[in-house]
């Protein structure tokens, strides 16, 4: 039996539309520790990582290890049809074939259940070892999709260096080239509108833009966003979910021929 | 262009 209730039922509308351009078919865990997910794209380019936490839910039932296969696509559709503020519960029986989202108006005087067919996925679960990073960018996450979509409007991939200057976001194409560069800034009131740069070693890495762009969709879930980058590893894009957990994309650079 | 790596080129499968 798993029983979990979420009183923000509208942040895991907001999970769902952050990873379901960037992966199809899902494994959802569920374990005392809580609500997670670990799923590459298609192409094996990209992975997401997205926790939250038991701690989080208004009450967290999890009877045993669960593992619940899910096309994200199909459960964005039925998170849809919850309220902004709607509660939401999600509920399966052990051993079912489906999962039920139930969802409560503010109020109570609403009450729907939406169940969902859940799915086999055979999925390759990778373990990501806690990494030292040579750079670590904490940025307002609106600010950070603005420059991906202005530097997809240029060229395909996006150069990301971070000097003692500041962290310089580059690209190019046939139209001629772009670079935007921040520097740190605590001056202003609102922690939230802060960028900080906590630099060990310079680092520049080169990714593509397209993925950049999908990881942005997550910019609902968090005003702020942590980038963390090593010259020997996949850049780590984290948004934190309030008192939750995260979600973390992690994105395998390109590099020169 | 640049060659675009694998994410399982760094993590292992558990």
């Amino acid at each position: 039996m798993l029983e979990l209730r979420l009183v923000q039922g509208n942040l895991l509308k907001k999970v769902l539309e952050a990873v379901k351009d960037l992966v199809t078919d899902a494994n959802f865990d569920c374990s005392s520790t809580g609500f997670s997910l670990q799923a590459m794209d298609s192409s094996h380019v990209a992975l997401v990582a997205l926790l939250l936490r038991s701690e989080g839910f208004e009450h967290y039932r999890c009877d045993r290890n669960v593992s619940m296969g899910m096309n994200l696509n199909n459960m964005a559709k039925m998170l849809k049809c919850a309220g902004n503020d709607d509660i939401v519960t999600i509920k399966a029986d052990d051993g079912s074939d489906t999962v039920t989202f139930m969802f409560e108006s503010p109020n109570q005087d609403k009450i729907a259940d939406f169940e969902m067919k859940l799915m086999d996925i055979d999925s390759e679960h990778l373990g990501i070892p806690e990494a030292e990073y040579h750079a670590i960018v904490r940025m307002p996450s609106s600010e950070f999709a603005r420059i991906c979509k202005d530097l997809s409007s240029i060229g395909d991939t996006v150069v990301i260096s971070v000097t003692k200057e500041g962290v310089k976001f580059s690209t190019r194409g046939d139209i001629g080239n772009a670079n935007v560069v921040c520097r740190q800034n605590t001056t202003v009131d609102k922690p939230e509108e802060s960028t900080t740069i906590e630099m060990h070693e310079p680092v520049s890495l080169t990714f593509a833009l397209r993925y950049m762009n999908s990881f942005t969709k997550a910019t609902p879930l968090s005003s702020t966003v942590t980038i963390s980058l090593s010259s020997e590893l996949p850049v780590v894009v984290e948004y934190k979910i309030a008192e939750m957990g995260y979600i973390r994309f992690y994105l395998a650079p390109k590099i020169e021929d | 262009g640049p060659i675009q790596l694998s994410i399982t080129e760094f993590y292992r499968s558990t």
